[in-house]
């Protein structure tokens, strides 16, 4: 499926493609987990920067003013000063990594401001111009590539040692070390995934260092999970990863998760419930809790197509999004994915509860506490394909469900959208790819690469 | 103050250099975090 999905060559436009499609993009604030979030209501429409001045034959590098006319997550649209209202000259640009500053950083670090060569003659005294415009008008903050950076930091490093999701057996962890950290995802490779002949890691796994997936050292045993034991007769001692000095992640370098209560009962082996699907995010399903394990994680499984070994379970914790009472979807005009052999237009809950002999599990026990999150359908963002998580491509929100946000990745089937919670650390707003290096996956077909 | 943020922002005297020499100008600016 999307594995076959190739890395695309990088040039993606993310200005062109919203203009040409008048597309919104979510702003930075909606993406609780990116750097400068909660500073990002400071950044508005209509605020003034010193900008690098592209448009001229001046041998040095030199400033001009320009004004934020739009904003697109990271991604500002900038018009320097004296175009007034032509927007034939407007650009595009990052601003957590473009030579953007606030009004008086070229005086404080001796630059020049030097007008775009086109109008340099249309306007004689730029002094009275510049103090016209700019008297009252706002700035950036003086500290915003400093909060920029501070906000980039992260907790893991290469060597660092951490129990993940078996992406070959979903029912289990394993052992893995951080080989690479871009913007906090994390490349894991798994302490025994071989290596080939020509020295590359057999098998690896992409994840937000937020993502409920991973878990401390010793977490497994902890809770009860199925680990698997480490093939210690593997050597990965020649991959950079494994030269490090190698350290136990612990639980403060973890999301902490929302407590759950046990009294006046929990969820119960045995009890139904709708779940996403783990394996084709796209579809809510009839699912059971197979086990429950302690600190409120509990082993799922969808109704009608396990295998019966269990190898199919997944662990999601009682707080998680991705598991909702019965009758959400009916009650959220979503198609609920049934059993095979039922049928759309004669499931009930009801009936189903009592041919299984099963009870449903409370509704008082799920996470669907309503969040103003921001989101709205159209808009554009960043997403990981889960189910290749090493990539991010470009997306769209189709639907808007309480927390939940069905997500279409643009030039792909519908067959390949996925529902995430509206504070997944696996969405970034436009833009995040560029700020911290990582590649994005571009649409595919005929769009506007430049 | 934006109290979504807690940033506090204030009319300052901002120096713009150009080739024509330096100004300053009254903006509303914010120094550093809050």
């Amino acid at each position: 499926s999307t594995a076959v999905r190739k890395d695309a060559s990088s040039g993606f436009n993310w200005g062109c493609y919203l203009e040409k499609h008048g597309c919104l993009a979510a702003p930075v604030s909606c993406f609780r987990h990116v750097p400068l979030c909660a500073q990002w209501e400071d950044i508005e429409v209509g605020l003034q920067v010193e900008v690098l001045n592209t448009c001229t034959t001046l041998l040095t590098k030199v400033y001009w003013i320009a004004t934020v006319i739009r904003l697109a997550g990271y991604m500002a649209l900038l018009r320097y000063m004296g175009f007034e209202d032509d927007d034939r000259h407007d650009f595009w640009c990052n601003l957590g990594i473009a030579d953007v500053h606030p009004i008086g950083w070229c005086a404080v670090n001796s630059k020049l401001l030097v007008p775009p060569q086109e109008f340099n003659k249309r306007i004689s005294d730029w002094k009275s111009y510049l103090m016209q415009r700019l008297v009252g008008a706002s700035t950036i903050p003086v500290d915003f590539h400093v909060m920029m950076t501070d906000s980039m930091k992260c907790p893991f490093r290469q060597g660092v040692r951490v129990e993940v999701v078996d992406r070959s057996l979903v029912s289990r962890t394993r052992t893995a070390v951080v080989d690479t950290v871009i913007g906090g995802r994390l490349r894991l490779i798994y302490e025994d995934a071989g290596l080939g002949s020509s020295g590359e890691v057999l098998s690896d796994f992409w994840c937000h260092m937020l993502s409920p997936l991973i878990h401390p050292i010793s977490w497994s045993v902890r809770v009860g999970h199925l680990i698997k034991e480490t093939d210690k007769s593997v050597d990965m001692s020649s991959h950079p990863a494994f030269r490090k000095v190698f350290c136990d992640s612990v639980p403060g370098q973890f999301k902490k998760l929302r407590t759950v209560y046990l009294e006046g009962g929990f969820f119960r082996e045995g009890m139904k419930l709708e779940a996403i699907d783990p394996l084709n995010l796209g579809n809510i399903c009839v699912a059971s809790i197979r086990k429950v394990l302690f600190d409120g994680y509990l082993m799922v499984s969808i109704d009608g197509v396990e295998i019966g070994d269990g190898s199919d379970w997944f662990c999601y914790h009682a707080s998680s999004h991705a598991i909702l009472p019965t009758g959400y979807c009916q009650s959220n005009d979503i198609s609920l994915t049934l059993p095979p052999g039922y049928d759309q237009a004669t499931f009930t809950w009801d009936k189903y509860l009592e041919e299984t002999g099963a009870e449903a599990a409370p509704r008082r026990l799920f996470n669907t506490d309503a969040v103003q999150h921001g989101f709205v359908p159209d808009m554009k963002l960043e997403a990981v394909d889960l189910m290749e998580p090493r990539l991010v491509c470009v997306a769209t929100v189709q639907r808007c469900v309480g927390r939940l946000l069905l997500l279409h990745f643009d030039g792909w089937e519908s067959e390949f959208d996925q529902w995430v919670d509206c504070e997944s650390p696996d969405i970034y707003p436009v833009g995040w790819c560029e700020l911290t290096g990582y590649q994005l996956q571009p649409p595919i077909g005929p769009e506007p690469l430049e | 103050t934006n109290e979504a943020t807690g940033r506090k922002w204030e009319q300052k005297q901002v120096q713009i250099k150009t080739l024509e020499g330096e100004f300053s100008v009254t903006m509303w600016a914010s120094d550093d975090k809050k």
